[in-house]
């Protein structure tokens, strides 16, 4: 008990990472948390759109419950007023914090981040949000369009910068105040990027030539496919670069050399997140933070990069539903930092080659709705109990079960006598 | 702990064919509702009838459906739900 809690969520976010065995993606940072994690290889959003996704795991109920399925209601007016999961820490002495994208923004969130219930102080934006979808893209024609592919050069866009590092740069300064304060947190962290456009520095593309890249492995819509079921990726088809293409609806195809373009940046954008989860981590052991501090990194859905025929969530296929779930507990999934050991250095994506194990990996089927109760109990919180079928009107319960139970102590497995490969293949 | 470990998740509709808003259509607008759950060896997932006015889905109501199995079909690329909508193991799901 008595853990700080650094909870980093991500936007569309598929497992496209080393440690779950990605062999392109050059994801150093995580793959080192995941080193010191134990790592879900199934974990599943509960529905592949932002606002649904993020209400449902941060109220712990699914959305049937939370009644929202798009983004336009606030469930504590539309369907209950339910706790939500910084606010049950908020309840129990942590100051709560939000940096960037952790709820969705707008009324499905009350237009605050739900502040007051959810946060102690007021939720940060960076300032650069309110560019993403603006004409800062460079193209060959030498004008600024809204494309989808978004390389840029960061001393040219507005501001000098970008959201995401500046996400970052607040959530190290809030650390900062908390280990002088000695204050008990919770510091939620959501990023933007790999979401649309796919804006980020463009040194980044030099990790991915693009002769590397190749195309999904079935591109194609499949034939038995329901159409009910194929989601036309409409948002994709808003920006310039994509309706230049003149890309028929609602099938397609893109173009193969547009796809390459589509894949290389998502995985540049990647990159760059994994970059942004370096430097919060790397502070993070700067402050000793790492021996006291839960850290869990997850994102609100999948994306699919043109499996199916498809380039969007908006879907139940698993590319879309299925997320990159860690959870670092110190002293659990990890022996505690020594004095002046570093937990998480800073590692370059552009020269660190990742050669890291993930430290405990478990191919249990687990849903995002689970956070609720499993980081309460790895805090040492009480576990909201489970929610009774019908629970409008109960303000703290979970439709989802703590997932603690599959993890592994490390005394566990010295137990296990040296030999892991029951632990890593569960 | 002795239970099978399921996730479970959902995506609504608009219409049965892909239309403009059929990635995110409006609640007003939801009339199908897909429901999936998945467990290591398959996803099996329902498209039924939504009535956004009362939050109601009707599982007798069934537009579509699809099963992969995992471990035959990883990607996801070959649904067998109408193959199989007589076989006990689809019986036995429903």
């Amino acid at each position: 008990g008595g853990k700080n809690v650094l909870f980093i969520v991500v936007d569309d976010l598929r497992p496209t990472l080393g440690c779950y065995g990605d062999n392109l993606v050059k994801s150093p940072n995580i793959d080192q948390l995941a080193s010191q994690s134990v790592v879900f290889q199934n974990a599943y959003a509960q529905q592949a759109v932002c606002a649904p996704s993020r209400v449902s795991f941060l109220t712990g109920r699914r959305p049937d419950t939370t009644r929202l399925y798009d983004f336009y209601s606030y469930w504590r007016v539309h369907a209950g007023n339910y706790s939500t999961l910084p606010q049950y820490f908020k309840e129990n002495g942590y100051t709560t914090m939000s940096v960037g994208k952790v709820f969705h923004p707008g009324i499905s969130s009350n237009y605050n981040d739900d502040y007051p219930y959810s946060w102690s102080i007021p939720p940060f934006h960076p300032s650069t949000e309110k560019y993403e979808n603006t004409k800062t893209c460079k193209g060959k024609d030498g004008q600024l369009h809204a494309n989808l592919v978004c390389p840029v050069d960061v001393a040219e866009v507005p501001e000098g910068t970008l959201p995401d590092i500046q996400s970052t740069e607040e959530a190290i300064r809030l650390l900062n105040i908390m280990k002088r304060k000695k204050q008990k947190f919770f510091l939620a962290v959501g990023y933007h990027k790999p979401h649309i456009p796919l804006r980020y520095p463009q040194e980044f593309l030099k990790l991915y030539p693009l002769e590397n890249i190749t195309l999904a492995p079935d591109p194609w819509v499949p034939e038995e496919l329901p159409p009910v079921a194929y989601n036309p990726w409409t948002d994709i088809r808003e920006r310039e670069d994509v309706q230049a293409l003149n890309i028929s609806f609602p099938y397609g195809p893109i173009p193969e050399d547009f796809q390459r373009l589509i894949r290389q940046s998502y995985f540049a954008a990647v990159s760059y997140l994994d970059m942004q989860v370096g430097l919060l981590l790397n502070a993070l052991d700067d402050l000793k933070l790492s021996r006291n501090t839960i850290v869990v990194f997850t994102a609100d859905h999948g994306w699919s990069l043109g499996e199916h025929g498809e380039w969007a969530k908006y879907s139940n296929f698993d590319v879309a539903t299925q997320v990159p779930l860690m959870f670092y507990v110190p002293g659990k999934t990890s022996s505690f930092a020594n004095p002046g050991g570093r937990k998480f250095p800073y590692l370059d994506p552009f020269t660190h080659v990742s050669n890291l194990i993930p430290q405990g990996q478990t191919k249990k089927i687990v849903e995002l709705v689970s956070l609720f109760p499993t980081l309460a109990e790895l805090a040492g919180l009480l576990i909201p109990a489970l929610c009774p079928e019908t629970s409008f009107d109960v303000a703290l319960c979970s439709e989802g079960e703590s997932i603690v139970r599959y993890f592994v102590s490390m005394e566990e497995k010295v137990d296990c006598g040296g030999d892991d490969s029951d632990y890593y293949q569960d | 702990d002795q239970k099978e470990p399921i996730a479970f998740c959902q995506y609504p509709r608009p219409a049965d064919t892909p239309q403009w808003n059929s990635d995110k259509p409006r609640l007003k607008d939801i009339k199908i509702m897909g429901y999936s759950m998945r467990t290591v060896d398959y996803r099996y997932t329902v498209w039924v009838g939504f009535n956004p006015n009362n939050f109601k889905a009707n599982f007798q109501d069934i537009h579509a459906g699809e099963l992969y199995m995992v471990g035959t079909d990883p990607g996801q690329d070959h649904n067998i739900y109408n193959n199989s909508l007589h076989s006990n193991f689809v019986k036995k799901i429903l």
